[in-house]
C-alpha cells in the first residue's frame, strides 16, 4: 500500500528524514531541534494516493551538466521520483558548535536482498553541489535497512544555516529558498540503477507546530 | 548566461504546494 502514497519505489522505500541542530542543555539533557521531519507512515490501502507534480514544472531547479533531474527521470524508472515541499521550522536555538547539525535518514529495500547503495545530496546554488556518501545494509527483523544516523551536515549547508536565520524578514528567508533546493539520490552502487530520487524544495513555516511538509509525485503526464 | 526563471508562483503546481499542512 505504500506505493504512490509515501516515499518508496518498487526497490527502496524510505521511512524517515531529518535534519537537526542538537545543542547540550546541561551534561545529561539535549535540547533538540527538528529544521525538517519527515517521520514514519504507514499508509493503507483506503488512503488516497499522493498528488502528482508534472517533473518539467521544475527541471530547470534541478540543473546539472550531468546527473540532473531531467536526465534521471529520462533513465527511471519512474516511479522513483517525488517531490517534497518543507516548511522549514526556525530555530530559536543559538548554533555555536559546527557539530551540532545533523542528518538522519532510514530506508529499507523492498527487495530480499543486500544492496550497497550511493545516496547523493545535489545542492544547489553550491559548487560543487555533490556530497556522496555509500550506505551498506544490514539485515534487521527480516529486511535490509539503510540507516544513515546522525550524519554531520556538510559545512556549506551548515554556513547557509546561520546566513538565512540572520536575515530579518520570512519574505526574505523565502526569497533566498526559492533559488535554494536538493536533490536526493539514492542509486544501486552496482547497477547504477536510481531507487529513490527525491527533489526538495523550502519555504519558512509560519506554523507553531514545527516542521511540515507535502510529499508528491513526480509524473511526466 | 544567466537565464531568468520563472517564479515559482507562476508555475503549474498543485494548491496544495503553498498551503502549510495544519498540525492534526
Amino acid at each position: 500500500p505504500w506505493q504512490g502514497r509515501s516515499i518508496a519505489s518498487s526497490k527502496l522505500r524510505m521511512l524517515e528524514f531529518s535534519a537537526f541542530l542538537e545543542q547540550p542543555q546541561d551534561p545529561e539533557t539535549f535540547n533538540k531541534h527538528l529544521f525538517v521531519h519527515i517521520g514514519q507512515s504507514n499508509p493503507s490501502y483506503s488512503d488516497p494516493y499522493l498528488e502528482s507534480v508534472d517533473i518539467r514544472q521544475i527541471y530547470d531547479k534541478f540543473p546539472e551538466k550531468k546527473g540532473g533531474l531531467k536526465e534521471l527521470f529520462d533513465k527511471g524508472p519512474h516511479n522513483a521520483f517525488f517531490l517534497v515541499k518543507f516548511w522549514v521550522k526556525n530555530s530559536t536555538l543559538n548554533p555555536l558548535l559546527f557539530n551540532s547539525f545533523h542528518l538522519e535518514s532510514h530506508f529499507y529495500s523492498c527487495k530480499a536482498q543486500s544492496d550497497t547503495v550511493h545516496v547523493s545530496y545535489i545542492l544547489r546554488p553550491h559548487n560543487p553541489p555533490q556530497v556522496m556518501k555509500t550506505e551498506y545494509a544490514r539485515f534487521e527483523n527480516g529486511r535490509y535497512m539503510f540507516r544513515i544516523h546522525r550524519s554531520p551536515l556538510c559545512e556549506y549547508m551548515i554556513n547557509f544555516i546561520h546566513k538565512l536565520k540572520h536575515l530579518p524578514e520570512k519574505y526574505m528567508m523565502n526569497s533566498v529558498l526559492e533559488n535554494f533546493t536538493i536533490l536526493q539520490v539514492v542509486t544501486n552502487r552496482d547497477t547504477l540503477e536510481t531507487l529513490l530520487c527525491v527533489a526538495y524544495v523550502f519555504e519558512v513555516s509560519t506554523s507553531e507546530h514545527g516542521a511540515q511538509h507535502h510529499i508528491y509525485r513526480l509524473v511526466k503526464d | 548566461s544567466a537565464v531568468e526563471q520563472v517564479p515559482m508562483r507562476k508555475r503549474q503546481l498543485p494548491a496544495s504546494f503553498w498551503e502549510e499542512p495544519k498540525l492534526t
